[in-house]
Order: C-alpha cells, then structure tokens, then sequence
C-alpha cells in the first residue's frame, strides 16, 4: 500500500470520526444531509458484500467493518436519536436520493468489469459513491450558518477522493497490471464534485471568515 | 484476464 492510498484513507476516517463527534457530543446533525449519509450506507452494505469471502487483509477487513458500522450508527442516530433527530434540518435537506440509485444500478448492470452478483454491486457502489456526496452539497448551499464540523467533515471527505487519484497514478506506474476505469473515471466525477466547494472552503480559511456556499 | 477478486481498496 502506498502513502497516498494510506493518507486518503485515513482521511476518509477522520472525517467520519470528525462527524461522529459532532453527532454523538454535541447531539447534533445540524447542517448533516440524511441523504446523503443514507447512500453511503448503501455504498458500503454493497461493496463489502464481500467482506466474509474475500479476504484482503486485516486492514482491509477492519476498514470495511469500521465504515460499514459508523455509516449505518450514523443513519440510526439522525432517524431515531431522540435529541438527534431534532436538529436534522429536513426542509432543506431535499434532493430526490431514491431517485439517483436506480440509474446507478442499471449503469452497474450495463458498465461492470465482470457480469456477476458482486461485481455489479461493486459497479453500483462506485457509481452511486461518486454522486452520493450531492444532497450533502445542496444542503450546504442552503444552511447560512455552516459550522466548523460540518465543512471540516466534507472538506476531509473531499481530500479521501483527491488522495485517492493520487494514488491510482501511483499505482499505474508501478503496478502495470492494475488497471480499473469505471472507478478511476468514476473517482474523478466524485471528485470534481468538490470543486466548488474546495474553493469557497480555502477562500474562507485564508479569510479567517465563515463558510457559506453561494447558492 | 481481470481478477474479480482485484478490489483492494476501500
């Protein structure tokens, strides 16, 4: 494993770790888009389907386990957490999530790297992963007040997918067989989903001001 | 040929 797959890993924990501190101590998902943390439960459940056949390594397992546990508690905390739930800001949180797993499931069935069960689920992960982050984004847009947490979860998020193409060119040049287009094209489409918000993000930490995305 | 077992990332 390289230090760019290592480091974009790493990012991806902290930033669940960073949302889990906000949720669990501060008794808040304000700001927290349950859209979005629902399609990342389903990206998980599908991609680590093969958790109990296919045995990578021990970090392998215990990520999986890790982001499989943590986005199915964050999901129970913002629909079922008595205190929780009440500060889940439903009215702007709106995009039509249902609507965008259905055509990541067919592009699956049509665009896979091998026509069986898991490796249409793991399309479908990839696929449904790069868009996921989009509820999350449009709430952004619409909360005035973002708070340091929240922008800091999204902002580690977004690093976990620019550290990941880093190491896919790694991987490309010293592992000449490893060679996987639907998620290296589908990575970049999730990453330049951030884009817009890496800049207003950069802007307002060299500002020294708060976060507010131009609707 | 890809190996469907290839996916080691994350």
């Amino acid at each position: 494993m390289n230090l760019f797959r290592l480091a974009g890993d790493m990012t991806h924990l902290v930033s669940v770790v960073v949302l889990l501190l906000k949720i669990h101590t501060i008794k808040s998902c304000a700001g927290v888009s349950l859209k979005t943390q629902e399609l990342y439960a389903l990206v998980f459940a599908a991609r680590y389907l093969d958790l109990f056949v296919h045995f990578v390594s021990l970090y392998n397992t215990v990520m999986k386990l890790v982001f499989l546990a943590s986005s199915f508690t964050i999901v129970w905390y913002m629909r079922r957490h008595k205190i929780v739930r009440r500060t889940y800001d439903k009215e702007h949180d709106t995009f039509r999530h249902h609507f965008i797993v259905l055509p990541c499931l067919v592009l699956g069935l049509l665009l896979n790297e091998k026509f069986t069960f898991r490796e249409v689920m793991w399309a479908f992960s990839i696929y449904l992963e790069a868009v996921a982050i989009l509820p999350q984004l449009v709430l952004l847009q619409r909360t005035r007040n973002i708070d340091n947490l929240t922008a800091q979860y999204v902002f580690f998020l977004g690093a976990y997918r620019v550290l990941y193409i880093f190491n896919w060119i790694y991987r490309y040049f010293t592992e000449p067989h490893f060679v996987h287009w639907i998620s290296w094209i589908a990575g970049i489409v999730q990453t330049l989903l951030y884009g817009d918000f890496f800049y207003y993000y950069i802007l307002s930490w060299k500002n020294n001001v708060k976060l507010e995305l131009p609707a | 040929d890809q190996d469907e077992d290839d996916h080691d990332e994350l």
